[in-house]
């Protein structure tokens, strides 16, 4: 019997928005 | 040449900053733009280590989002590109407007359409920077579903109409477009109090 392996849960633009993300956090610690 | 903020309250009118705000968002942007070279405008150098936080010499990423700011196409940035871009990510912008970039942002070629290659050589960037390893089926696996939920008009393509009905049914998609802290823009930078052109 085939094994398909787990279902996709992400969707390719979810893991594209990690890369794409602006972070100015760094300028605003208190 | 610098020109540095000429009418704050212009600025105010046309983004969702307050004539304060943009003040405060001026003193960010001289950090910003003093950190390589101090000439009141930020090259791509300046752009990377601010706001990307990466080394490396070239990525995917920082080149698209920059040519997105640099809308006079000058390749530097001035505080007018800087204030109007970054309206779009602040919280209370509109969602229309984060729809609009974020899509401009991933049709790489901007052609109008989000084309398979172009997912997959930013999903492959993306697990390239993250040190992620998926193998090339289960990529391929990922990118397959996410046309079947977004290629409604099964054209191998995603074009606008089907880049907002994708995200307004999946509002995590935008998350990387609003920056919760443009908020306290005032109050992390209450210098600009000294600088300001303005009367309360």
């Amino acid at each position: 019997q085939r094994n398909s392996g787990p279902p996709i849960l992400i969707n390719a633009f979810q893991l594209i928005g990690m890369s794409s993300c602006l972070d100015l956090s760094g300028f605003f610690e208190k | 040449q610098p020109r540095g903020l000429e009418d704050p309250e212009l600025l105010a009118r046309e983004t969702v900053f307050s004539v304060s705000e943009i003040e405060a968002l001026y003193e960010l942007f001289k950090r910003i733009s003093s950190a390589v070279i101090d000439d009141g405008l930020i090259n791509k150098e300046e752009f990377q280590l601010a706001l990307f936080k990466i080394n490396k010499k070239e990525s995917l990423f920082v080149d698209r989002v920059f040519d997105l700011f640099d809308t006079k196409h000058s390749g530097i940035l001035g505080f007018e590109e800087f204030a109007r871009a970054l309206s779009v990510f602040h919280p209370n912008a509109l969602v229309d407007d984060k729809i609009e970039f974020s899509f401009q942002l991933y049709d790489l070629k901007q052609q109008g359409f989000i084309e398979r290659q172009e997912v997959k050589q930013m999903v492959v960037t993306t697990l390239a920077e993250s040190g992620m390893n998926l193998s090339d089926d289960v990529i391929e696996n990922i990118i397959n579903k996410t046309f079947e939920q977004a290629d409604t008009k099964h054209d191998g393509k995603i074009d606008k109409e089907e880049w907002k009905n994708l995200v307004l049914r999946h509002p995590s998609l935008l998350k990387n477009m609003t920056l919760q802290y443009l908020k306290d823009i005032t109050t992390t930078f209450p210098s600009f109090v000294f600088h300001s052109q303005v009367d309360d």
